[in-house]
């Protein structure tokens, strides 16, 4: 909150566009707008309605270097935009470093993302450390299309206006926090040494010589690929690793995603009744690749680029009690296999489980 | 001026520390600490205040951790404090 808890006195708010950036269309300024707030119209009783040629409550416009309000802007980066607290004549306006490369997509700054961040603070929120929040400090870029205000500015925000007048109240993601015992993933690979764990539009990332465990966006490092992956592995002799999402995968090398991807996963020679992949993991030794579905696993040869023959067999026949599998991978000789907050250790040699842990036991909790 | 040992020892570091803890974390800019101050340099107390908020290690120094997420692209509002 900001100090003072600064609040409009009225739920039906005016806004006013002052101008547009040469770099983006005005229809997609105005979507990016309206879009922009319905975030905080959704989740609270506030309305939004756009007036023309007259002092709204919240003034949006484009501003240059120093824009007479005390805080100049810094060319591009740096800082991208702000906006002043709810109040009289400059309270609630919104100012865009008109220097940014704003955009509608994944390229440069996405305008609806900065412009629903600054809106928080038109709105009376200031920033919060939770890093996946919207009201968090930095940017980071989300898909427009799967964009869900997240928990954390939901509770804000309703602590400021009140809830919706909405018959189902709305709700929103999370952050994962590393040391929670309930913590599960959608999926794990290794990743040159590194262990990224995947969880929503997260991964959190384990790098063996240090302690403490990075959290980022998936988008941080690939803006291409959706949230929500089911299943990964590393192709260590490829450099690549593979990511799965219901019928379709991505093959990734460094920060690129392999052109021609995604590709559906019946071109690995699954049968159609397949729809998703639960977990996969790579034998960097045998050149084989292990696909989970349900509870059945396939066999897949890298060299011959097929599946093997025989398959697919049943998980307890090879694997024992290992239940459904939600991600796996390999390291150092051993598998491990994680199914909702528990993971095990098994023994490719001796064939058998030999260890069994808490799902967060790599993050030093 | 507290510089970790890894950091770059230039100038830059300390312009965009102090720019930076000036637009966001309420450092004074005549913040030259009085040579019998029994107070922590205000550099290092605000150093530490934005640390413990983006969850850093809470050094006081400009670790390449913290200079890397100052370098990071955000918002103009300050995080603490009103923004009138």
């Amino acid at each position: 909150f900001t100090p003072g808890n600064p609040k409009w006195k009225r739920n039906n708010l005016t806004y006013r566009i002052l101008n547009y950036t040469p770099k983006m269309r005005q229809a997609d300024v105005d979507e990016a707008v309206r879009k922009a707030l319905s975030v905080w119209s959704n989740v609270t009783p506030l309305t939004f309605q756009k007036v023309e040629d007259k002092e709204a409550d919240i003034m949006i416009s484009f501003a240059y270097r120093d824009h007479r309000d005390n805080s100049p802007f810094d060319g591009p980066n740096g800082q991208l935009a702000h906006a002043f607290q709810p109040g009289d004549n400059i309270g609630g306006d919104v100012h865009l470093d008109e220097e940014e490369a704003w955009t509608k997509d994944g390229r440069g700054y996405n305008l609806f993302i900065v412009l629903a961040h600054e809106l928080g603070h038109s709105l009376g929120l200031s920033h919060s450390d939770d890093p996946g929040a919207l009201m968090f400090p930095n940017y980071s870029y989300t898909d427009p299309n799967e964009f869900l205000l997240p928990q954390d500015d939901i509770n804000g925000i309703q602590a400021i206006y009140g809830r919706s007048n909405a018959a189902v109240q709305p709700t929103g993601p999370t952050t994962p926090q590393a040391c929670d015992p309930n913590l599960t993933f959608d999926a794990i690979t290794t990743l040159r040494g590194e262990i990224f764990f995947f969880k929503g539009r997260y991964m959190l990332r384990k790098h063996p010589a240090r302690a403490e465990t990075e959290l980022n966006f998936i988008s941080l490092f690939w803006p291409k690929l959706p949230s929500g992956i089911q299943a990964a592995y590393e192709n260590v002799e490829r450099d690549e690793i593979l990511l799965f999402k219901e019928d379709k995968y991505w093959v990734v090398r460094g920060y690129d995603i392999v052109p021609g991807y995604p590709k559906p996963i019946y071109r690995l020679g699954f049968p159609k009744t397949v729809k998703r992949v639960n977990a996969a993991y790579s034998d960097e030794s045998t050149g084989k690749t292990y696909f989970f579905v349900a509870d059945r696993y396939w066999r897949y040869d890298e060299k011959k680029k097929s599946m093997d023959r025989g398959y697919p067999r049943k998980i307890i026949a090879d694997f024992g009690r290992i239940g459904r599998v939600d991600a796996a991978f390999q390291k150092d000789g051993y598998v491990y296999f994680f199914h909702e907050r528990t993971q095990y250790q098994f023994d490719p040699r001796a064939k058998r489980i030999v260890g069994k842990m808490n799902s967060i036991s790599w993050f030093n909790c | 001026f507290p510089v970790a040992p890894e950091a770059e020892d230039d100038g830059k570091t300390i312009q965009l520390v102090e720019s930076y803890l000036e637009n966001f974390y309420n450092l004074q800019r005549n913040h030259r600490p009085h040579l019998r101050s029994r107070d922590e340099n205000p550099v290092v107390a605000k150093l530490k205040e934005m640390q413990e908020f983006f969850g850093l290690q809470v050094t006081g120094k400009p670790d390449p951790d913290t200079l890397k997420m100052m370098k990071k692209p955000r918002c103009g509002v300050p995080d603490i404090g009103q923004y009138m």
